[in-house]
């Protein structure tokens, strides 16, 4: 029920009494944001397109029913466990949503696993599930992603730089594929919040100061593309799979931010590789 | 020529588009096939090459067969879950040197970690989610907590770990209940 901090060298994360995300500061500035964070869904729309009617969500198209996405409560649980060279807080949204908010010692990043799944559809509904963050920060439509995994573009919520758009979907319209980083400016406080990821993504920003990345997708109709059926896999116990992933986050001064992007971008990228080998060897003998 | 069957998997997989969800369920099955028999003949060339980098056999751990987790991400390793000592070797791929975080899946309470130099390396043991325990892949897995310390690789290059357990007091860490489930 006490409010909780996060803290190494660079960076500090206060939770509040429920497990909640409430304040992210970078230490070498002194600067804070507020920031929430969850893991919520969008419903797939339905639809039958080889009869006509509606498009629905799918495979290739993402168009979810409705603008707003569904949420819970905020973490049903949360636990934290503190130590010399990591701290993490395990929340838990929901029995099939789950995070661990995780930083170590010394690193100038805020890690975040997520495991997402088996997505229920007793329900008959389709879900597409994003990790989302939602920051103080004026970012007066703007964000950034890296988009073809190279040069960096400034994206333009409801707008497109060579053509006048006329926006009839509020949130899939202004998806853009995210290949390992997206942040966003405050140009007043010149402060950048970005969110690297380990694999490729959809990302968008829907409200100013707010991040969200889709990680996970179930659903039941087919959008007669080419596909032929769902994009509705089951996994070897036909429950619907679970899947796990991690973002780094990092909030920093725009000027300094992309020695940390790109530096830690090309770590993970191409991260050492473990192997291992049974041994009754001590030190000596093996040296 | 081994590698070519990663090489020819992964030119398949991205002139299709694969492992987007834009294929039949029988087609993604093929690609992942694809993927992971590219993936081991990749793993049986880097325990060539490594063989090639330790000392001769007659010395020693030349012998020995590098084992590759490729669930390390769901906390399962058959390797570490079941030896009370290992060896791990971490290879960098980056031309300079790195340092990075390795959570390896335990099954005991505490271990004691020799860096490449003999000295020991500060470690800490994390318990596992509830979530983590209960993954389908994970079926036969039975680690309970992570092993987690830093690792320090040079530039292309290899640092050789060794890692024991002991009967040392549990070095978890305080933990606490924010608020209980409702």
């Amino acid at each position: 029920g006490e409010p909780f901090v996060m803290k190494n060298k660079h960076m500090s994360l206060k939770f509040d009494g429920k497990g909640n995300w409430e304040k992210l500061t970078d230490l070498h500035s002194k600067k804070s944001i507020n920031v929430t964070n969850d893991i919520v869904y969008y419903n797939g729309m339905p639809g039958n397109c080889s009869k006509g009617e509606f498009q629905p969500s799918g495979a290739y198209i993402f168009r979810p029913n409705g603008t707003s996405p569904q949420k819970w409560t905020g973490p049903s649980s949360a636990m934290s466990i503190v130590g010399p060279l990591v701290d993490e807080v395990h929340m838990e949204f929901s029995p099939w949503a789950t995070q661990v908010t995780r930083q170590y010692k010394d690193e100038p990043y805020v890690e975040v696993e997520w495991t997402v799944g088996p997505i229920p559809v007793q329900d008959k509904l389709g879900k597409e599930v994003v990790v989302r963050f939602e920051t103080g920060l004026n970012t007066d439509t703007y964000f950034y992603t890296d988009a073809n995994g190279r040069e960096i573009l400034r994206r333009v919520r409801d707008y497109r730089e060579t053509w006048d758009l006329n926006q009839t979907e509020p949130v899939a319209g202004n998806y853009y594929p995210v290949n390992s980083r997206i942040f966003l400016r405050d140009e007043g406080t010149g402060m950048q919040f970005t969110v690297m990821t380990d694999r490729s993504q959809g990302g968008a920003s829907i409200h100013d100061g707010e991040v969200e990345l889709m990680v996970h997708r179930r659903l039941l109709y087919d959008d007669c593309k080419g596909v032929g059926e769902p994009m509705n896999e089951t996994g070897a116990d036909q429950q619907g799979l679970i899947i796990r992933g991690k973002m780094y986050l990092h909030l920093g001064q725009t000027l300094d931010t992309a020695k940390f992007h790109r530096d830690f971008g090309l770590k993970k990228y191409m991260a050492p590789i473990p192997a291992f080998s049974e041994t009754n060897m001590k030190y000596q003998e093996y040296s | 020529i081994n590698i070519q069957v990663l090489k020819e998997a992964m030119g398949v997989a991205q002139h299709h588009d694969a492992v987007s969800g834009t294929e039949k369920q029988q087609v993604a099955y093929d690609y992942a096939l694809r993927l992971a028999n590219g993936r081991n003949e990749c793993q049986k060339v880097m325990n060539d090459a490594m063989r090639k980098l330790l000392p001769k056999e007659k010395e020693g751990p030349a012998a020995m067969e590098m084992k590759y987790c490729d669930l390390l991400n769901i906390s399962a390793c058959t390797l570490t879950e079941q030896n009370k000592e290992f060896v791990m070797i971490v290879y960098n791929p980056l031309g300079r040197t790195v340092k990075h975080w390795v959570r390896l899946p335990v099954i005991g309470s505490a271990y004691s970690v020799l860096d490449p130099s003999g000295n020991t390396v500060e470690t800490q043991m994390v318990p596992l989610t509830k979530r983590t325990t209960v993954i389908p892949e994970r079926k036969g897995h039975i680690a309970t907590s992570e092993l987690v310390f830093q690792v320090q690789i040079p530039a292309l290059g290899f640092s050789t770990y060794m890692v024991k357990m002991t009967q040392g007091k549990k070095k978890l860490t305080k933990s606490s209940n924010i608020r209980g489930f409702v």
